[in-house]
């Protein structure tokens, strides 16, 4: 069972995570605007800038994190900002939130320039995700332990990290316990998942790059 | 446009700034 503590570290990661939102007027183009590569380019462009605004305010709530010196505030955000962004994209096209935008998003995502060769893993991440049913609670608690990741590039101060990132470990091990009582393995598969985002880290400036040239 | 900043720039803005609102 979840402690008293772990269930109030829970629900104050929970009611941070479900903060997030884009602002409308950028969600309102994703209706409104018209479909050209061109133009989808800079609306997903645009999301993307918002998404790492929303995140870095889902970071500063995290326990402890404000304690944390300042360049490693940087460093773990810039290390975790394209994982925390796949997963948060996974959630919303396996959850369909909000509903009819995602089929939307799908559609400007594949008319943007992007490459196949990029767009494709992208989408069997997002599915492979969906197979495992996470709930609301794994995906806040998975991203606050991606965030919260020690061995990120240029962090000097690596066992504070870890000392923030273990309670979350902990809660989440508890947390699939009980909510897949019939699959035992299904924390390991989480953490297997985080190794399968690192090699979407390794390769976004490619795409992006090659996204910018076409 | 905060699109042509780097990953970096955005969130050495965010962090300092406050878009909650």
């Amino acid at each position: 069972e979840l402690t008293s503590e772990q269930q109030g570290l829970l629900h104050y990661i929970m009611d941070s995570y479900n903060r997030q939102c884009i602002p409308q007027y950028i969600t309102r183009k994703l209706l409104q605007e018209d479909f050209s590569a061109e133009e989808n380019f800079l609306l997903l462009t645009e999301m993307a800038t918002s998404h790492v605004q929303v995140l870095v305010e889902f970071t500063k709530k995290l326990p402890g994190f404000q304690t944390l010196d300042h360049e490693d505030q940087i460093a773990l955000l810039k290390g975790s900002a394209v994982e925390a962004m796949f997963l948060r994209s996974a959630e919303i096209f396996n959850r369909k939130m909000p509903h009819g935008h995602a089929d939307l998003l799908e559609e400007r995502i594949r008319n943007s320039g992007m490459s196949n060769d990029y767009i494709t893993p992208m989408f069997n991440f997002y599915k492979s995700l969906g197979e495992l049913k996470m709930t609301q609670e794994e995906y806040s608690l998975l991203t606050a332990v991606v965030i919260l990741t020690p061995d990120r590039q240029y962090i000097k101060d690596k066992e504070s990290v870890e000392k923030l990132q273990e309670p979350l470990l902990d809660v989440l091990q508890k947390l699939c316990q009980v909510q897949h009582p019939e699959n035992p393995q299904h924390f390991a598969r989480l953490l297997g998942r985080l190794t399968e985002l690192r090699t979407f880290n390794h390769h976004h400036a490619e795409m992006l790059m090659s996204w910018r040239v076409n | 446009p905060a699109s042509n900043l780097g990953l970096e720039d955005i969130i050495r803005k965010a962090l300092m700034g406050n878009f909650d609102d």
